[in-house]
């Protein structure tokens, strides 16, 4: 990787650095930048790492000492003969399949190997899809779109479609769609294949780019060209679906593009919009190195608002109602890529993508030559829908289906109600067909951020560039409109202040707002980044400094640290955990890591209950449901099972398979083996694990003896026939039974008194005294004093003799 | 100008079922089971080497009985599209 410390140099030693206008300014002033601003993105970091893009095309040149160093073999593929993964392009005399490498070359090739070019995304990996050099079918497409690795590719370029010959009209079939369908919805890990398409190459041939199915999708970003002096090149379509723009070749007095060609050279002969789509790529590229989890929509959504009208030369630049500029030459402009990554770097995801389709009236239109058919809609966004709800705007799509007898003479338009007209169709010269369009989908992006509901204007115009039989008018059959958008605003309208910086976000609520932004001049709170705020509280602040999290009333607080009931999602936003959680690393029910009170963990499901289930039990701590020995079906804690699992048995306290007597069961041989000879049933091998014993042995304290020790007494066989030896009561040296009764020898200082153990000490020195004293003891005895528990103690020698 | 659709003999089939279930009606009908397109569900491909590799009209024979399996929802014959570089 090229040390991006080094980039604020921006010199390379790559022969054809010096020619790259396009990426860096040629006088080296000192703050001289290019209209694309990548090295500025670069010098920010961003080189397009760990960003994977795929050109479809007919192959790349893998071997190309450009394109090497970054060839993913994992991006590429080839399609048409069989499975192969190689997508060496086939070589011919005329170098036919060059496209593919020249594309790839723009976007990818290592920077400073003293090589040819630079590539814009010149750390990205690259790879290629050989579709193109061989029959292509729908089914070819879609599995080029889906490509062999749908999560490791980010990017798809593709700088190819119908003919632009300003007569065709096709676009995906039915497993393309399904196939640009996938990508969005589970492409990336969910956040969307990237479609990059070259707008359309049929300028001189009057074509237009809205016949391109594929360029005019909702879900491809559509790339027109600029020359270096910001004239309409020649090859250039007008269209309403073009997002953006970036630089390419134009008439012999431009400068050139210059790539990778086939067999390791180098070109500068790329023209149309094929050169202008791989820029795109690149550029999103490093916008996409910038922030990974941008969805499809959020790099378009950054696409509309970075790029600019800067000198690009066009009759219909207009601003929309929501404040962007936007061209049917240029879409929304120049690309802009390090705006591009200073917005991705802050962004927060856009809503849900809302689709509100509105039918309007099926009434059949006749479409008179030289007259203009206007149809009228008023739509409401699907206001009743809370689903479909449409509020802002972003593609808006006409589905429309006309039969006309020369399709060619055919112009649309579409007003929104805000009163944006776009050119949805414009005459074209070549285009004969009389099949018309049949439920053909028109797209516009010149609506952008602009309000749904309102009067929306179908225009058709017909003008007959020639004779044709008037006796078999155009109809307009039936048309509807596909609103594209979200319900609530995707971001601030003050480009000044970006709303990915803002952090409160209430913004149908602007006008409430406690402090005015531009006034409050007073201290931030701790946790505000260094961006500023609008007030002094942490829900203040434009930018948090660690964390913030949404509360109730939708406002953003700035945290040190996500609290109880949150985890830290993307970026700095900390998300609610499931509501029986108290900490958690996701929002579902089975990503608990602690419970609110009430609720135990369950350590299995990492989900919080409100009893342990038959297998766990509760900890001591009283907080988690541990899992019990595989072997328990109910148990008390780690080693007390209370029931076992089928097929097993209680054995003491632990659950074992059942084997028959004198057998243990052996968890390492998983099979019954023999007890020890004295037992007649065990737990384990050995002569200390018997539980009970065999005929003529009695078990004592877990042990088979043939006699009891002297502290033991032999018990009478159990209801199962086996005998024990028990411990003699604590009072006892030797015993006969249970009890304090069954003595036959006492423990040292202790006196047999009746098969009762007394305690002796106190006789011993009382036996002094009561002699001493002479006719005491004699008395007591005779007075039958000796049932006195006291006085036997004191004459005990005197009490026990006989007579 | 006038051009003809060129008929493949690439079949694009949606099954429901498994690769197995794909595979057993492919072989019953002389089909090969090319495995399944891209990561569409349940969509496989289908090739007939009894079949002219392209032709203006589209394949007839006894193969075109498998539309008839009952696990056989949708089936197209792939048609060559003109695709131009820009």
């Amino acid at each position: 990787d090229y040390k991006v410390s080094n980039i604020h140099s921006a010199y390379f030693n790559d022969p054809k650095w010096p020619s790259m206008w396009y990426i860096h300014c040629s006088d080296n002033a000192h703050h001289c930048q290019s209209d694309m601003n990548i090295v500025g993105a670069w010098k920010r970091g961003y080189t397009g790492k760990n960003v994977v893009v795929t050109i479809l095309d007919d192959g790349i040149e893998r071997t190309h000492p450009d394109l090497m160093q970054n060839y993913d073999p994992l991006a590429s593929t080839r399609y048409q003969v069989a499975m192969h993964y190689d997508p060496m392009p086939r070589y011919d005399a005329s170098n036919e399949n060059k496209h593919g490498t020249r594309c790839a070359g723009e976007v990818a090739a290592t920077a400073n190997n003293a090589h040819c070019t630079v590539g814009i995304a010149f750390n990205a990996q690259n790879g290629g899809v050989r579709m193109l050099d061989g029959d292509v079918t729908d089914m070819v497409e879609a599995k080029s779109l889906e490509s062999t690795h749908p999560q490791h590719v980010h990017i798809y370029s593709a700088t190819w479609g119908p003919d632009d010959d300003g007569k065709t009209v096709d676009g995906p079939a039915a497993l393309a769609r399904d196939a640009f369908e996938n990508g969005i919805r589970t492409g990336r890990r969910g956040y969307g294949s990237v479609f990059v398409w070259a707008s359309g190459n049929g300028g001189r041939s009057r074509d237009h780019c809205s016949c391109d199915g594929y360029t005019n999708s909702i879900y491809t970003i559509s790339i027109s060209s600029t020359t270096e002096s910001g004239k309409k090149p020649w090859y250039l379509e007008e269209c309403a679906s073009t997002l953006a723009t970036t630089y390419s070749s134009g008439e012999s007095y431009d400068r050139k593009v210059i790539t990778t060609d086939l067999r390791q050279r180098c070109t500068d002969s790329h023209t149309g919009t094929s050169a202008s789509a791989p820029m795109a790529a690149g550029i999103i590229a490093l916008a996409l190195e910038a922030n990974p989890f941008l969805t499809w929509r959020d790099v378009q959504h950054i696409i509309v608002r970075t790029s600019r009208p800067r000198h690009l030369n066009a009759p219909d630049w207009k601003t929309n109602a929501a404040g962007h500029k936007v061209s049917h030459l240029y879409g929304f402009g120049l690309m802009d890529a390090e705006a591009m990554v200073i917005e991705a770097e802050k962004w927060t995801p856009v809503p849900t993508q809302h689709i509100c389709v509105e039918n309007t009236d099926r009434q059949i239109k006749t479409i008179r030559p030289d007259h203009v058919v206007r149809s009228v809609y008023k739509a409401t966004g699907c206001a009743d829908n809370s689903n479909h709800h449409v509020i802002y705007l972003e593609h808006v799509v006409v589905r429309i289906t006309i039969t006309h007898p020369r399709r060619g003479d055919l112009a649309i338009y579409l007003t929104s109600p805000s009163g944006t007209r776009s050119q949805l169709l414009a005459n074209r010269l070549f285009d004969h067909s009389m099949e018309g369009f049949k439920n053909w989908e028109f797209m516009t992006t010149h609506c952008w951020g602009e309000k749904a509901s309102g009067d929306w204007i179908l225009e058709i115009y017909d003008t007959p560039s020639q004779l044709r039989n008037f006796k078999t008018p155009g109809k307009l059959k039936e048309w509807s409109l596909v609103l594209y958008g979200t319900s609530i605003q995707p971001y601030s309208p003050r480009n000044d202040v970006p709303k990915v910086e803002r952090v409160r976000s209430s913004p149908i609520e602007e006008p409430s707002e406690e402090y005015n932004i531009d006034d409050y001049t007073g201290p931030c709170d701790a946790e505000c980044s260094d961006v500023g705020c609008d007030g002094p509280g942490p829900h203040h602040c434009n930018d948090c400094l660690h964390f913030y999290y949404k509360a109730k009333n939708n406002t953003r607080i700035c945290v040190s640290d996500c609290p109880l009931g949150y985890y830290p999602a993307d970026k700095k936003r900390c998300k609610k955990c499931f509501p029986t959680c108290e900490t958690c690393l996701g929002s579902r029910s089975d990503q608990c890591s602690s419970c609110k009170s009430g609720y135990y963990l369950n350590e299995e499901t990492n989900s919080c209950v409100t009893n342990c289930p038959d297998g766990f039990y509760l900890n001591d701590n009283k907080n988690l449901c541990k899992k019990c020995h595989e072997n328990c079906k109910i148990c008390t804690s780690a080693e007390i099972c209370t029931e076992c699992e089928h097929g097993l048995s209680l054995q003491g306290s632990t659950c074992a398979v059942t084997c028959e007597d004198g057998r243990y069961y052996s968890a390492v041989k998983k099979e019954c083996e023999l007890c020890h000879r004295s037992c007649a049933t065990c737990t384990r091998p050995g002569i200390g694990n018997c539980i009970n014993c065999a005929t003529e042995m009695a078990l004592e304290d877990g042990r088979c003896v043939t006699s009891c020790s002297s502290e033991y007494y032999f018990s009478f066989p159990k209801a199962n026939g086996f005998k024990t030896c028990k411990r003699c009561d604590g009072s006892c040296s030797t015993c006969s039974g249970p009890g304090e009764r069954n003595c036959t020898s006492c423990p040292e200082g202790y006196l047999l008194e009746g098969n009762i153990c007394m305690v002796g000490t106190i006789c011993k020195d009382a036996t002094e005294e009561a002699w001493a004293e002479g006719g005491f003891c004699m008395l007591v005895k005779k007075n039958n004093l000796c049932v006195r528990k006291v006085l036997q103690q004191l004459c005990c020698r005197t009490c026990t003799l006989q007579g | 100008t006038c051009w003809a659709r060129t008929y493949t003999n690439h079949w694009a089939v949606r099954i429901s079922g498994d690769a197995q279930e794909a595979d057993r009606i492919a072989s019953k009908y002389g089909y090969i089971n090319m495995g399944p397109i891209g990561s569409l569900q349940n969509y496989y491909h289908f090739y007939h080497s009894g079949t002219i590799k392209r032709s203006v009209l589209s394949s007839r024979g006894t193969h075109n009985f498998i539309s008839m399996e009952p696990k056989v929802e949708w089936i197209e014959q792939q048609v060559v599209k003109r695709r131009t570089k820009r």
